[in-house]
């Protein structure tokens, strides 16, 4: 489902990238 | 009581957890402004994301987390994300706020057009959450457990998964144990709470598909 699809993008590029820096 | 090493990880843990967390003005405008239905629909699903992207960073600190596969992560991650959400809005409910705060917070999510048998169940939960007067660093491991669950779809190696799990159980009973000395369930009854979350996952996945109807 697109929800799911949406949810699993935020979590691939978070896991990529650093909010802290 | 606790080993150096158990300690060690159990600060670790609670620091991650305090870390990260939704930003201040964003969390801000929960309580300050005026929306429509639509507006404040859009709102929280903004909260949402910016809630994800927060626990996507506290679990990149779980210690291991990030030596287990790739794919595996993410679909932990998929897996978990709704329930550590729910847990952590759980702990602002409870929370004592200044007055007038919670019922603004109530209110904006019983108008954002989320039907009623989803928003009922949602905040008995908070209710059952608030009743066990849990301690911070109850709130950091139980959400550390429950993203390392290793039953949850699609994770392949699940007793790597289990190998990170097992010590923050074993750390939350210790815990539990010396906080609670006088209550011997509360261990069993935080777990118990985790049952809930999985069914309030479910009411969640009926939620959204309503949504995608109206």
């Amino acid at each position: 489902p697109a929800s799911n699809l949406g949810l699993e993008d935020i979590i691939r590029k978070a896991l990529m990238g650093n909010l802290e820096e | 009581t606790l080993s150096q090493e158990q300690q060690a990880l159990l600060s670790f843990i609670v620091d991650a957890y305090n870390k990260h967390r939704i930003p201040q003005d964003m969390a801000k405008k929960l309580l300050q402004e005026h929306f429509n239905a639509e507006e404040n629909f859009m709102l929280l699903t903004d909260m949402a994301t910016s809630h994800v992207q927060v626990l996507v960073e506290f679990t990149k600190n779980i210690p291991g987390f990030q030596a287990l596969d790739h794919e595996d992560q993410i679909a932990l991650l998929k897996g978990s994300a709704v329930e550590a959400m729910f847990l952590r809005s759980a702990q602002v409910f409870t929370r004592k706020m200044p007055h007038g705060h919670t019922e603004v917070l109530e209110d904006r999510i019983r108008k954002s057009g989320i039907s009623e048998e989803f928003i009922t169940p949602m905040f008995n939960f908070y209710k059952s959450i608030g009743e066990l007067h849990m301690l911070p660093e109850e709130h950091a491991l139980l959400t550390a457990i429950t993203i390392l669950t290793p039953e949850r779809p699609y994770v392949k190696d699940q007793a790597a998964v289990e190998r990170l799990q097992d010590p923050m159980l074993e750390v939350l009973q210790k815990f539990c144990c010396l906080q609670h000395s006088s209550e011997p369930q509360h261990f069993a009854r935080l777990l118990g709470r985790l049952t809930e979350l999985r069914t309030l996952n479910h009411h969640h996945a009926e939620m959204l598909a309503s949504w995608r109807m109206s």
